[in-house]
């Protein structure tokens, strides 16, 4: 057996080579590599399985390249709603939400749901009042998650009717969820 | 979305997923991402799956739950089971996909039926491995 393993993913779809400027391409290459290393450094000290894949995870939401946390996408309504789970496959105990605006990293929160509280997933309001009133989470501003790129993104779909990035004028971003 | 799998050095498997939606989304639309055995799975072991791609139809074929089926009941490799479910009933039903995942025994697999996928994993000396593209 491994001593131990890990692999990570930042989105899927269409992402075109000959479309991908050189430099966007380094950045995400590079941001992969932080993300790994920050989910190996917890496995070679001895951590635990979560803790790697929610410290690789934390390492994508703060990067805006990735559609997660900081980088998140806007709604119709020019907001963020994030979704977020982790499971931890020792005992099938599970963290979950959805639809929260306000949080800086969902997947901290899913792990905080997992371990703090007797439930597998929070929605919305409901779950930043956990994050907020019990498991010391800081309001997050939507001015944070805010990127000129993301708004260019809505305003592309918006003037087609779009709902997703499949035929984003974007080429880093013609992927799915 | 991006996600993360991993097996520690007691052998215990995880698994994470974390997303931001779809650009213009209205009304509450949530995806796969945060739906245990749909986007996001582990189970010691059997395996650690995350998912990425067009939410609903991962939602409707439940996608890493299945992986992990395939495994538990139907004695597939790692590899045979993401290979067969990434491309089977989520093609057919046009969903572009990726899934990371990891067995009990530390094996990396990577599926997608797209042209690119973010995606990483350590070398045997525990280096970054980094790839984008299908043809990486």
């Amino acid at each position: 057996m491994a001593q131990f393993s890990l692999a990570i993913h930042g989105g899927a779809g269409t992402i075109e080579k000959h479309r991908m400027k050189a430099d966007l391409e380094q950045a995400y290459r590079h941001a992969l590599a932080d993300a790994l290393l920050a989910g190996k450094n917890i496995l070679m000290a001895g951590g635990s399985s979560v803790d790697a894949v929610v410290a690789a995870v934390v390492s994508m939401e703060d990067n805006p390249l990735f559609n997660a946390g900081r980088g998140s996408v806007l709604t119709h309504d020019e907001m963020v709603e994030m979704d977020a789970a982790v499971m931890n496959g020792k005992d099938l105990n599970a963290g979950a939400l959805c639809g929260v605006r306000h949080i800086k990293n969902p997947i901290v929160l899913a792990r905080d749901i997992m371990t703090g509280s007797s439930h597998v997933m929070l929605s919305g309001d409901g779950a930043e009042k956990f994050a907020f009133n019990e498991a010391g989470h800081v309001y997050t501003e939507q001015d944070y998650f805010f990127t000129e790129r993301r708004y260019d993104q809505l305003l592309d779909a918006k003037s087609t009717g779009r709902a997703a990035l499949s035929e984003s004028t974007f080429p880093d971003d013609k992927k799915h969820g | 979305t991006v996600g993360a799998v991993a097996l520690d050095a007691s052998g215990n498997l995880a698994a994470a997923t974390s997303t931001g939606g779809l650009t213009n989304k209205r009304y509450g639309r949530i995806g796969d991402t945060p739906i245990i055995g749909a986007g996001t799975y582990a189970r010691n072991g059997n395996c650690a799956v995350s998912a990425t791609g067009m939410g609903e139809v991962l939602l409707r074929c439940t996608v890493a739950s299945d992986i992990s089926g395939r495994m538990r009941y139907g004695n597939q490799s790692l590899k045979d089971a993401c290979h067969n479910v990434v491309n089977g009933e989520i093609k057919g039903l046009g969903g572009e996909c990726g899934v990371v995942a990891v067995d009990a025994e530390g094996q990396v697999h990577f599926s997608l039926n797209c042209p690119g996928m973010y995606r990483g994993t350590l070398d045997t000396h525990g280096e970054p491995l980094v790839a984008i593209y299908d043809t990486d």
